[in-house]
């Protein structure tokens, strides 16, 4: 038997447990696999309120709207399953391990991550919450501040100003967008 | 966000990442960790890394990747984790953390910018309880 352990990026022992009772459950001379027990720990830290960075209810975007990432890898069979700006699905974690399992793809995003959630049966229910709403209130408040906008390539300017933004014309001739364009234009330049 | 890395008694290693991002982000963005070898990378006979932090600035130097490179190299986790994330250029003051977890069960962490940096680790040798590790960036 190889030694068992679970490692986790923050002090949240609740996640931490959950995926050790995976790997060593204590009703069962069962162990679990290390796949199921990284997806019980994230799925604790979504369902987890008091946990800001994680699930549904936080992190509101410009829109005031929560979206969700997330990803399962296996080191065994190095197959990846991985989600991003996922709405309506609160179960980021075990979509990804339906990625994983169920695909030969790696990753999937926006609305039709959560479409292929519902396709596999997960129940499509609103991420944002009061709590979630009442932050992007008060980013508003504040003239939207902090923003992840540069100052110069926006109008009104991102630094004093709430949008909806356009772009800065009077920057539309600098070196950089001019670079920005020759790139666009090239057809082979795409994934 | 939450990194997870996990090796069970089969000797198989996975780690798994959930977020919801950086609050008031511009629509459409996506961070480091739903991305391999950025948010998470893990290999069977070496190990598995997780990062966390500014996800814009890490996912380029994809630093999970390079941490579990250096376990492959024989390097330990913290070594390793420290390696990583020196290669990060930036001008400005940033926020980031790699935990790492080697197919022996060494684990390890170093991180950049936090005052506080606390991961967790849950082994039948260390007591068989969760227990918190603070690291000094």
């Amino acid at each position: 038997q190889s030694p068992i352990i679970i490692v986790n990026t923050w002090p949240f022992s609740n996640a931490t447990d959950a995926g050790w009772n995976v790997l060593s459950p204590s009703n069962s001379t069962l162990f679990g696999s290390s796949i199921d027990a990284v997806v019980a720990a994230c799925t604790n830290a979504e369902d987890d309120p008091n946990i800001e960075s994680v699930g549904y209810g936080c992190s509101p975007d410009e829109n005031g709207h929560t979206l969700l990432d997330a990803m399962v890898m296996d080191g065994k069979t190095m197959e990846v399953g991985a989600v991003a700006s996922m709405p309506d699905i609160r179960q980021a974690s075990q979509v990804a391990r339906d990625v994983l399992l169920s695909t030969k793809h790696t990753l999937l995003v926006g609305p039709l991550a959560a479409e292929f959630a519902k396709s596999r049966g997960y129940k499509p229910t609103s991420l944002d919450t009061s709590k979630s709403h009442n932050l992007w209130i008060k980013w508003q408040k504040n003239n939207c501040q902090p923003n992840f906008r540069k100052s110069a390539d926006w109008v009104p300017d991102p630094v004093t100003s709430c949008g909806p933004y356009r772009t800065n014309v009077s920057d539309i001739n600098s070196p950089k967008l001019k670079d920005q364009r020759i790139k666009k234009l090239d057809i082979n330049n795409h994934d | 966000t939450i990194g997870v890395i996990a090796l069970d008694a089969y000797g198989s290693m996975a780690v798994g990442t959930s977020t919801s991002g950086s609050t008031y982000k511009i629509p459409g963005r996506v961070g480091d960790s739903p991305i391999p070898g950025a948010g998470g990378y893990v290999v069977d006979n070496i190990g598995g890394a997780v990062a966390t932090g500014d996800g814009d600035l890490m996912m380029r130097y994809l630093l999970s990747f390079q941490v579990v490179d250096y376990l492959r190299q024989g390097i330990g986790p913290t070594e390793a984790c420290k390696r990583a994330l020196r290669s990060v250029r930036s001008k400005e003051e940033w926020y980031g953390a790699l935990v790492a977890l080697t197919n022996r069960g060494e684990y390890g962490s170093a991180c950049v910018g936090f005052t506080d940096f606390k991961y967790s680790v849950r082994a039948s040798w260390i007591g068989n309880q969760t227990n918190i590790i603070a690291v000094s960036c």
